[in-house]
């Protein structure tokens, strides 16, 4: 399977609800600095379960759109839906939503579930959150290769 | 836990070198560079570490950290990549991975990614193949792509908007 | 001390948004973006923070956290000219700090070196000139040089080399 | 006053005796990865006076040229020479050098003398090593700007 779009609203610099995609085999994200390249992958990083603290926001509600730091008073709501193409051709979504109450909500194919029932299916799909080994953030990629040997030790164990 | 744990090193250390090759190697070294893991205690691996090395050619040292920037972006990538074939994740994003290379490793990295992107599921499955979606500020490296989305900011909405583009393919 | 220590800040912090406006602004926007520096206690400020501000032009976030790869670059790149025009040293060595700019910054950090390395004893002492040495992988950062040294590996001895060639200046 | 040119000595990546220069008002260090680029920049650091942990090497002996790992073991003298154009046109040279038992020696145009000499002579021509703000090794750029406020004004208190 692949991912085949994203459905972004009100997701850090992406105000309103924009869809971006489709993603093809290869897909290369450009754009100047600033633009909101990483904000993107922040939001397949995001909708994946991935905690706020990775995504250079301290808390959920930094990851909301806000116009200025006056803005980011305004209770938005927002949410990040992925549409994963199965090996079938059938579609499969993955949404987390931030509620106005800054929770994390987790929906497949628009039905809230559980945390563990998402990161559940996730994984029969290969998708290891835990691991992350799929996603390097900007600026990360160089310390992989000088990873601790005990730190290695801790990924291999993810994975296995 | 322990038959699984061996499991994957032996697979990963098996796959790393070759992947480390084909990102090293070139006309004047046809070879490459030489990358191997290694176990500090072999009877309970997992309460101890895991020591990965990588020499790139013509290049004697096994200290990594002795290693300039882009010759460890190169190894990174090449450790991620064999992890991936044990354990393979359907996609792969990776922002500015390229910031620190040159313009002949750009090239190298960028064709084994698009060499590896084809579609196949049964070779997405079995490791082989998987989906990229790649941030990058190179010309020589987003060329390469099937597509570009292009991130813009709308400055009189105050926010980011994309455009997105196909690219014919060039095998 | 309290009077050396303000008169660093001051000078630096009047300094700073100038530079910062010099490295962003563009036929858009002709202004360029804000930076400004805060101490977080007036009575005894060397025995508390000082606060770094840059919002690029646009943007109106104050926390220095959120903004991109890039954009730290160039506000870290404003702050050091700004600490330098207050202490001038003689030279500046700069290595890849070009690595996380798009081709816009390039040209317009490139611009901004270039025109500071202007010879003229004078302007040297006073901090608004200085020597510079940049390491770089972009042509269109290294272009603007007066000189280059390009450092090679020879295989056969095992070591590196350099060559130097003088470019035609072009102001 | 400038940088004219540098005399390296068996430092890292150069093997024997090379002469490196002339630095220009604007000189740029090009060359593949894995040359020596950044080993140039250490050359200058180190002859400066900058501690070798902040030249990748854990101790004196690693910035020492070495063909491999066993050469490693064999001892060897290693320097660097900074030959500065004064603003009166006359040549200074500043020279610190790594001795057989691995200990470090300054010289100010061939003349052996104390670190604090040393020191002080480099000061005297605005060559704040303790600061160092005019050094941006590779990969620490980003970091300058979201330094902490302590760390601000420590920085702050050093060229003050
Ligand atoms: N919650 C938010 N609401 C609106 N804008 C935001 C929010 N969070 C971050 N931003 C904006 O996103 C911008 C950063 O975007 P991003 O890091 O994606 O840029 P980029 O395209 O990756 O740039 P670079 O090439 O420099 O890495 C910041 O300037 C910030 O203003
Ligand atoms: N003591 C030493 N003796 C010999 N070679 C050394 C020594 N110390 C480091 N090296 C070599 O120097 C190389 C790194 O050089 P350097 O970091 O200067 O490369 P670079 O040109 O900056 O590359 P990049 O563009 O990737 O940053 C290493 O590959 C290492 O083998
Ligand atoms: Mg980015
Ligand atoms: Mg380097």
């Amino acid at each position: 399977g692949s991912i085949h779009r994203l459905e972004v609203d009100n997701f850090k610099s992406y105000k309103g609800h924009q869809v971006i995609g489709p993603f093809l085999n290869f897909t290369a994200i450009i754009g100047p600095n600033g633009a909101g390249k990483s904000n993107l992958m922040d939001a397949i990083s995001f909708v994946l379960g991935v905690r706020s603290s990775h995504l250079r926001g301290s808390q959920l509600r930094d990851l909301v759109y806000a116009y200025d730091d006056k803005e980011r008073e305004v209770r938005r709501k927002a949410h990040v839906k992925l549409v994963y193409l199965q090996g079938d051709g059938t579609e499969l979504s993955f949404t987390r939503g931030i509620t106005l109450q800054s929770a994390s909500e987790y929906r497949i194919d628009d039905k809230v579930v559980s945390w563990d029932e998402y990161n559940n299916k996730m994984r029969s799909l290969g998708i290891l959150v835990k691991a992350r080994n799929f996603l390097v953030f900007q600026g990360d990629v160089e310390s992989v290769s000088t990873k601790s040997p005990k730190e290695l030790t801790a990924l291999f164990e993810h994975i296995s | 836990r322990y038959a699984r744990f061996m499991a994957a090193f032996t697979h990963i250390s098996t796959e790393i070198d070759s992947i480390y090759k084909q990102l090293t190697r070139d006309p004047d070294h046809p070879i490459g560079g030489t990358a191997y893991l290694s176990l500090e205690n072999d009877e309970e691996p997992f309460l101890h570490g895991i020591k990965y090395t990588a020499m790139p050619p013509t290049k004697r040292f096994r200290n990594m950290e002795e290693l300039s920037g882009g010759e460890k972006t190169v190894a990174a990538l090449a450790l991620l990549f064999a992890i991936h074939s044990f354990r393979p994740s359907p996609f792969f994003v990776l922002d500015e991975v390229d910031a620190a290379l040159d313009n002949v490793n750009v090239a190298r990295v960028a064709a084994y990614i698009h060499a590896k992107s084809r579609e196949n599921a049964g070779q997405r499955n079995a490791g082989h193949s998987f989906q990229s979606v790649v941030i990058s500020l190179k010309d020589t490296f987003f060329d390469k792509a099937d597509g570009l989305i292009g991130v813009y900011r709308d400055h009189d909405q105050g926010c980011s908007r994309v455009l997105t583009k196909r690219l014919t393919t060039h095998d």
